[in-house]
């Protein structure tokens, strides 16, 4: 650490984490019908919700799961990485008419499982909150919003609320730019390794406010534009990067212009970037994608 | 009346209904229509990258390795690509799952006395100013077609304004001599294994409910019955990687698109091992 002249040990290992989904409603026993809330199925019928949760029958994390996972994270991992990047959705889904969700519930939430997250990853023989044994980088999901994947570009309540919450892992420096878009650079390693958090709902297609990457105003424009900025500087510094984010920049999910100059970016700055993390899908996979490609596509629309 | 009443409450029932159904399956909820998603990314990859891959390889073979001018050499191919890498999730859509990705530290201690932390300050200070004064004026930013053929008609000058105006949210080339990052080629950073973890719910319920049936403590059971395991790493068969960068994602996706076997495996590890399939 250049500003504490601290030395910390480099394990060359991260942790990517991603779509807790908690659910504070979820009831032991209860019906998988009933989005593990309420009911009871017949006896015959295994359809009932498991202490831990159940692989593919539907329901949300019961807040045990995400406790548990913690926990192991805690005694067999925390110890042997350097971060974590951590892309968001760590709110139930709006799944159960019967208890909608409310913006309160969704930050409230997030700020209890950025607690849990700061608990087991901060230094326990520090009293100042931002000190850090593994340096977290959280990003935005489009759960963690209310109503659901629409986001407005900021300042709002909600990337204040976001501030507030993420505020002992985001550098102080970028306060009004994260009040502006809830996204961050966190460098890793100082001077050598950055994680980009990126707000990938102001790209995304199911965000009514996105509409294209191609006006000023739009938020995609603007985010592209800090993306651009930001990744200029890391390379006049030399520094390497990974990008992180909720929702994969595919086609399938971005507007189709937001697609294109994100690739593109991603291809033209190949010389300082290392790859991109993401989560939203729930399937372990990866997809190449063609930056000449888009080049093209852009030009073709100009 | 009475009859009538009743079929309004059918329909708003089976509407609502409908919506509920659209609702959870927007929201995520039950996996459904998974594989055919997969098998959809994996006919697409077919038709573009394998494809590609399948003509540089066999050029190369027919130059013994030289370059020929119409076709590109396979590190060419993989130049224009990047790997968006997509994580399983710990709710359990599948079983939960997380990720250890590891990368390269070789001289990194070696380079540490050149490290220096130059401070962000001055440049967010920019970064500001610069979002304030340019995306939150009203000048210019909705103009039409129309508007600017107008304008352009009106000033002489136009072109040299607009070209001023150029699109900031669009790269610029890559500077030839700036080289290659450690996504292709390997040095400090590059990732070179990763480590997938999950939790088989299935089991870890089993244990801790005859746990609980033999008389344990539903705390001590949880403690003992939940755990994470190595479901495989990226080193492992049958399609074992060497390392992450973008040229092994790419002959991975190749080999993906042609061998069932591979794929059948792949496509486990994508549901974390919980055997789902579409129907």
């Amino acid at each position: 650490n250049l500003e504490t002249g601290q030395e910390k040990k480099l394990h060359g290992r991260f942790l990517h984490i991603t779509d807790m989904h908690p659910d504070a409603f979820y009831k032991e026993g209860s019906s998988v019908e009933y989005s593990c809330h309420s009911g009871k199925p017949p006896p015959h019928k295994k359809n009932f919700a498991s202490k831990f949760g159940d692989a593919t029958k539907g329901c949300d994390a019961p807040e045990e799961l995400i406790d548990y996972t913690l926990e192991w994270i805690k005694d067999n991992l925390r110890d042997k990485i350097d971060f974590v990047i951590w892309t968001g959705d760590n709110v139930r889904h709006d799944n159960d008419r019967k208890i909608p969700r409310t913006e309160m519930q969704i930050l409230e939430m997030n700020d209890q499982i950025s607690r849990k997250m700061q608990r087991v990853f901060s230094d326990p023989n520090s009293d100042n909150p931002r000190d850090f044994d593994v340096t977290l980088i959280p990003s935005i999901g489009n759960n963690d919003v209310f109503p659901h994947n629409m986001f407005a570009l900021g300042p709002t309540l909600q990337t204040r609320e976001y501030y507030r919450i993420w505020d002992n892992v985001i550098p102080q420096e970028q306060q009004r730019t994260f009040y502006r878009g809830a996204c961050f650079v966190t460098e890793v390693i100082p001077g050598r390794l950055a994680v980009l958090s990126i707000n990938t709902l102001y790209l995304y297609k199911a965000n009514p406010l996105v509409d294209n990457c191609d006006s000023k105003k739009q938020p995609g424009y603007q985010l592209l534009a800090w993306l651009g900025s930001v990744l200029e500087e890391l390379r006049q510094r030399d520094v390497k990067v990974w990008l992180s984010g909720h929702v994969p920049p595919i086609e399938k999910n971005f507007a189709d212009s937001c697609y294109d100059k994100f690739t593109l970016w991603t291809h033209e700055y190949r010389d300082i970037i290392i790859g991109g993390l993401y989560g939203h899908m729930n399937i372990d996979h990866f997809i190449p994608v063609d930056g000449e490609a888009s080049r093209k596509a852009i030009e073709s629309e100009v | 009346e009475i009859n009538s009443s009743e079929d309004d409450d059918d329909e708003e029932e089976i509407l609502d209904h409908a919506m509920a159904a659209s609702e959870v399956h927007l929201m995520g909820a039950k996996p459904e229509n998974k594989e055919s998603y997969m098998n959809g990314i994996r006919d697409k990859v077919y038709k573009k990258v394998h494809q590609e891959v399948e003509e540089s390889v066999a050029n190369e073979d027919m130059m013994c390795g030289k370059k020929r001018n119409e076709h590109k050499t396979f590190e060419e191919i993989c130049e224009n690509y990047s790997i968006v890498t997509i994580s399983g999730s710990v709710i359990p859509t599948f079983n939960p799952s997380i990720r250890i990705w590891e990368y390269n530290t070789t001289d990194l201690e070696a380079d540490s006395s050149t490290w220096q932390k130059h401070s962000w300050d001055d440049f967010y200070e920019k970064l500001n100013k610069i979002m304030d004064n340019e995306y939150n004026s009203e000048e210019e930013d909705e103009l039409t077609i129309d508007d600017e053929i107008e304008i352009e008609k009106k000033k002489s000058n136009r072109k040299k304004k607009r070209k001023n105006k150029a699109d900031k949210t669009i790269p610029k080339k890559k500077p030839a001599k700036l080289a290659l990052g450690p996504a292709y080629t390997p040095q400090l950073f590059s990732p070179t294994k990763f480590v997938q973890y999950y939790a088989d719910l299935k089991q870890i319920n089993e244990d801790y409910y005859s746990l609980l049936d033999s008389g344990k403590k539903p705390g001590e059971a949880a403690e003992r019955s939940f755990k994470y395991q190595v479901e495989y790493t990226s080193e492992e068969g049958p399609y074992p990687m060497k390392s992450l960068m973008v040229e092994d994602f790419i002959s991975l996706a190749s080999k993906l698109a042609t061998d069932k076997k591979i794929w059948q495996k792949f496509l486990k590890r994508a549901f974390m091992s919980t055997g789902y399939t579409d129907d």
